[in-house]
């Protein structure tokens, strides 16, 4: 019992402003997934047409890996990681051991969102939730339709940090860092990152 | 589940990219354990847009190792703040694993550290419970017992307040220490961040893990999770 006490993690660890890179846009909303109205989707647009972007990305290696993830591995192997724009990503559903009627829901936010930025081929998805669900897909595409028809994707500090609370789940604060770097020959460029998690954590991706 | 994403306006090649990811990964989010459970969904992912005008980083760059470390660096930070969230934990611990002969039988045994319910409970509880941390890595995982000697082995607390003495052993050389401060101890174990210190004495690689302590609030989390 010597360890019961309340610290106050989002003041501790929660920003309260960023600096954030070039070319990107971000939007959120509460789809009505998430039972208790909370933001439960968000979108990542990239809006830099300088030069072609390039993508990454590394996932779980559990055997029952949930259809946002093979569908994510599919387009990153068919692009070679080339023109990756957008990455969708709702929160309170998993969409995972749905079998294929969970690979069509996937592919659908997918093919949702590359229609709204013209580009096929282009997006990520992700989800994370209860595992054993069917996406309530009529929330969610109506969530993303909302997000571009609105416009309401945005650069600022308050898009960024909400977007970072759209992934959450019984998370107890939004994980926002972002941060300048300077390269050897004096070339500043700008990372930021987000992340969720709070339990079932042991992560070994691959 | 863990999910995340990095954003970048660096122009960075897509085979550069992915083993800039995978290095900073190996080193981060695949070094923290909260509950030992690995999900369904676990994705990292990273776009670098190239806004920024400046040459393409590909392998062979005079930067490349440059960002792969900034880029790591960065992936730690996001990475320890999932720890520092676990459901209701108290304490972020760090699981530092020395002198081992492989990194990769310092990271088991690190992983094995992190993911005891005993040791995690221990730690909510400010125990001393140097027993269970050497129960953890007698079954750790290891492919064989190179990197692990019973006669050299040394386990301790390290303060993170900067207070003295920094470092509390616990085991040292294989030999219990049956005379620990128990009220040091307990002023180690008060703090919200605390070190475990594993020296292995039969190599060089070292590793580290980033864990939690195990609370009740966990379970009423839980508990309750599907509504």
């Amino acid at each position: 019992q010597h360890g019961r006490k309340v610290i106050d993690k989002y003041n501790l660890y929660v920003p309260t402003e960023g600096v954030f890179p070039k070319g990107y846009k971000v939007g959120s909303i509460a789809s009505g997934v998430k039972k208790n109205g909370n933001l439960d989707l968000g979108v990542l647009v990239n809006t830099n047409t300088s030069r072609p972007s390039s993508a990454a990305a590394v996932f779980t290696t559990n055997k029952f890996k949930a259809a946002p993830v093979l569908t994510s591995k599919k387009v990153l192997e068919s692009t070679q990681g080339n023109g990756i724009n957008a990455i969708v990503v709702n929160s309170g559903c998993a969409n995972a051991v749905t079998g294929e009627l969970g690979m069509q829901d996937a592919q659908e936010m997918i093919d949702l969102v590359n229609r709204k930025i013209g580009k096929p081929n282009s997006t990520l998805v992700m989800s994370t939730g209860v595992i054993g669900q069917r996406l309530q897909m009529d929330k969610i595409s109506a969530g993303i339709k909302n997000i571009f028809d609105n416009n309401a994707l945005g650069n600022d500090f308050k898009s960024w940090l909400n977007i970072a609370k759209s992934i959450n789940t019984t998370d107890t604060f939004p994980k926002l860092v972002s941060r300048q770097f300077e390269l050897l020959n004096g070339q500043k460029y700008t990372l930021v990152g987000m992340a969720k998690g709070a339990g079932m954590i042991c992560p070994n991706m691959a | 589940t863990l999910l995340g994403y990095f954003v970048t306006d660096l122009p960075i090649a897509s085979s550069a990219l992915q083993k800039i990811l995978r290095f900073a990964t190996d080193r981060s989010f695949n070094c923290i354990s909260v509950d030992g459970d690995m999900s369904t969904n676990d994705t990292i992912c990273m776009i670098a847009n190239g806004a920024v005008e400046t040459d393409e980083i590909t392998e062979s760059s005079e930067e490349y190792e440059q960002v792969k470390s900034q880029v790591t660096e960065f992936a730690k930070t996001l990475a320890q703040l999932v720890v520092r969230d676990g459901e209701g934990s108290t304490k972020f611990v760090t699981v530092n694993v020395q002198n081992s002969l492989t990194f990769e039988d310092a990271k088991i045994i690190a992983e094995s550290i992190s993911n005891s319910m005993l040791v995690k409970t221990a730690l909510y509880g400010q125990d001393a419970n140097w027993g269970r941390i050497l129960c953890a890595i007698g079954y750790a995982k290891l492919d064989n017992l190179k990197s692990l000697n019973t006669d050299s082995i040394s386990v301790s607390f390290i303060a993170t307040d900067n207070s003295e003495p920094r470092e509390l052993k616990l085991v040292e050389n294989g030999v219990p220490q049956l005379d620990v401060d128990e009220e040091r101890a307990a002023q180690i174990l008060a703090l919200d961040d605390l070190e475990v210190l594993v020296d292995l004495k039969t190599g060089n690689e070292s590793a580290q893990f980033w864990t939690c302590d195990l609370s009740h609030e966990y379970v009423t989390i839980n508990g309750d999770y599907r509504s």
